[in-house]
């Protein structure tokens, strides 16, 4: 089973966007696998209908709930969901106080029953105690960027954090890829954040952009990943391209 | 002098773009404005390239440093910043923890002296300390969101928390506006989110909306205002008219 979350404290970097998306994409290839969504904003739960009033992941969280308590169906074959709520805002606040607080959803993930090949864990855009749980029970990472300059700046500050969770908590904890989101191919300044990506961090991005498709920002208000809403458009293809990569780093695992 | 704060805890929403573009708008009509950075993030300050490693903000919060102490000029006639730093995050963790940790922005901002005519407080992506703070501080908000349907859901909560702030912390907190962003002609998207908020929150929509206009997303790495950066854009044109918007509403200040 791969663990991977989709990290990066800059907000609106395409985190949710990846972490549906890629789940999607993955299950169309018959893999099964489950979205945990660690934002007490539940955008990806919202995304694919899941319920959001539940308490069973902060009860799981903080108290002696299991992860499979909490785990729902998706309108997608093969995607389950453990969906998060406002309740979790409690959890931010609750798990910076206790002992070990940031390993809680470390022990939650290794006593899940081997039923899927993937864990995905969507995280909100802070560093606060709900990420610093998903980069201590993950092994992977994928750090979504927009093709803007802005989101540049933040991604120092985001590697810098992974290499204190590596030392710290997590040793096995790697980054797999830099996803650049957004790319506006109609813009000079898209593509030229993409080069400048490439000169700074090399193989850490992927050779797949997510380019701009107004269907990834439309989908949501229907209940179905991109893959499902419109199978046919760029942003459909492009995360099926990078499900094809990230597929292709199994033979390493 | 008015205090206003940019907030919505959906990431990417605009937030630093507004806080930023506005006060060079309002700088630029002889109003002299204020701008405090309370992201740990820092991209506020790295746009008007403030010096980003001083603690001097994290020292007033906490400990007995003057807000006025942390004052720097920035390139922009009439726009002063209090930048932030990483230090900040330490702010986050400590604030939560010390009883009335909330108002400690408000006795700062109180203090200060009657030099500027507008404060601007930029806050960060998150429902925690720092945004408490400013949520207790300042009379105004304007909440930024993304024309986007994902960033309808996140306004009720963002609302939802207002109220709250104004019952329990500071009675004088209204919503001053809601600032459409990133409105793509381009596409119906973005338009029909916009007629979408309009229906559903009336005359708090401001009547400009920021349309989607790569320049926006270039000048933070020249380290310039829209305003200065390229005047003629529909990016200035936008936030010019989304301060005559504000300074009409002076009157009933
Ligand atoms: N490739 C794309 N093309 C068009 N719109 C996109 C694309 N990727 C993401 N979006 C839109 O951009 C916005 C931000 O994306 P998303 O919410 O996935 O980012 P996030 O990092 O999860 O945000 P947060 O920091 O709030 O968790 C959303 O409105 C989404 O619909
Ligand atoms: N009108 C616009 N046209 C084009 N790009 C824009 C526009 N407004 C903002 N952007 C870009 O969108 C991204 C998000 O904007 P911004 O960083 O201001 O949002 P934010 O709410 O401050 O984000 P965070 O939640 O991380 O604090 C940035 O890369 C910015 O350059
Ligand atoms: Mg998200
Ligand atoms: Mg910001």
């Amino acid at each position: 089973m791969r663990t991977i979350a989709t990290v990066n404290h800059k907000g609106g970097s395409g985190k949710t966007t990846t972490a549906v998306s890629l789940s999607a994409a993955l299950a169309e290839t018959g893999r099964r696998v489950l979205l945990i969504d660690l934002d007490p904003q539940a955008s990806a739960s919202a995304w694919v209908a899941a319920p959001a009033e539940s308490r069973t992941l902060l009860d799981a969280l903080l108290g002696g709930a299991r992860l499979s308590d909490a785990v729902h169906h998706t309108g997608t074959l093969g995607l389950d969901i453990v969906p998060s709520s406002m309740w979790l805002l409690g959890a931010e606040r609750r798990l910076a106080e206790i002992r070990a607080g940031d390993g809680r959803l470390a022990q939650l993930i290794g006593d899940l029953p081997d039923h899927w090949d993937y864990v995905l864990v969507d995280c909100p855009p802070a560093l606060g105690a709900l990420t610093a749980n998903a980069l201590a029970s993950v092994e992977e990472l994928f750090i979504p960027v927009e093709a803007h300059v802005m989101a540049m700046a933040g991604l120092v500050q985001v590697l810098r954090g992974v290499e204190t969770a590596r030392e710290r908590v997590n040793p096995r904890l790697r980054v797999s890829g830099i996803v650049a989101c957004r790319v506006d191919a109609r813009t000079r300044h898209g593509p030229e954040v993409v080069g400048r990506l490439r000169g700074r961090f090399g193989d850490l991005v992927c050779s797949t952009v997510i380019r701009e498709n107004v269907r990834l920002a439309e989908c949501p208000s229907f209940g179905q990943p991109i893959t499902q809403y419109d199978p046919r458009c760029s942003g459909a293809a492009d995360y099926r391209s990078l499900a094809c990569e990230v597929i292709a780093q199994e033979v390493r695992h």
